[in-house]
């Protein structure tokens, strides 16, 4: 465990302890894409297979009971939940989602470790984090101004795997035999996407105003 | 061949 690696996973639970405090405090989840939380309930799912098969750590094992956990909760809120539910706003959130996941399938079936059920699965869970955002910032274009915790929750989501590009360049240089070129590449592939995201956020920051994505 | 290492990250 390095401290990359650390204040990543502490700043990807912070945005999913954001979003579920954006949801639980205002009873909505307007501006949330619920297919973007449908995307890392399977990304957590296909990737913590070996949650009971391989014992890393007591850290290791109860951050990803939490993922799956929350994550699992959060479609469980927006899906199900009489009070919440309503206040999505499907007509707005139509990205076509089910092509990453078939996308990033496909690609996981030729481009992976080793041929195995759970190599190929946490290739695929790789695959589809690095795309799993384009619902949610396709939908905070459209939907023009947002809530604040929504914005905080994509800027820490963002954050997180740019710590975890840092950790990797660290292990690179700090252990012998670290190559992990598939998290690597989907992990810039992934942080890339945000970069005009964290543009328009640092200036809204600078000029202290609300965050303006161009339609 | 050599089992990949498992995978310590999340």
């Amino acid at each position: 465990m390095n401290i990359f690696r650390f204040a990543g996973d502490m700043t990807h639970l912070i945005s999913i302890l954001v979003l579920l405090l954006k949801i639980y405090a205002t009873k909505s989840c307007s501006g949330i894409s619920l297919k973007t939380q449908e995307l890392y309930a399977i990304v957590f799912v296909a990737r913590y297979l070996d949650l009971f098969t391989d014992f890393i750590s007591v850290y290791n094992t109860v951050m990803k009971l939490v993922f799956i956990g929350c994550s699992l909760a959060i479609v469980w809120c927006m899906r199900l939940h009489r009070v919440v539910r309503r206040t999505y706003n499907k007509d707005v959130d139509t990205f076509r989602h089910y092509f990453l996941v078939l996308g990033c399938f496909l690609l996981a079936l030729f481009v992976h470790e080793k041929f195995t059920f759970q190599e190929v699965l946490w290739a695929f869970s790789i695959y589809l984090e690095a795309v799993a955002i384009l619902p949610q910032l396709v939908l905070l274009q459209r939907s023009g101004n947002v809530d604040n915790l929504t914005v905080q929750y994509v800027f820490f989501l963002g954050a997180y795997r740019a710590f975890y590009i840092l950790n990797w360049i660290y292990r690179y240089l700090t252990e012998p035999h670290f190559g992990r070129w598939i998290a690597s590449v989907a992990g810039l592939v992934q942080t890339a996407l945000y970069a005009d995201f964290f543009y328009y956020y640092f200036i809204s920051w600078k000029n202290n105003a609300k965050l303006q994505l161009p339609a | 061949c050599l089992q990949p290492p498992p995978k310590d990250e999340l």
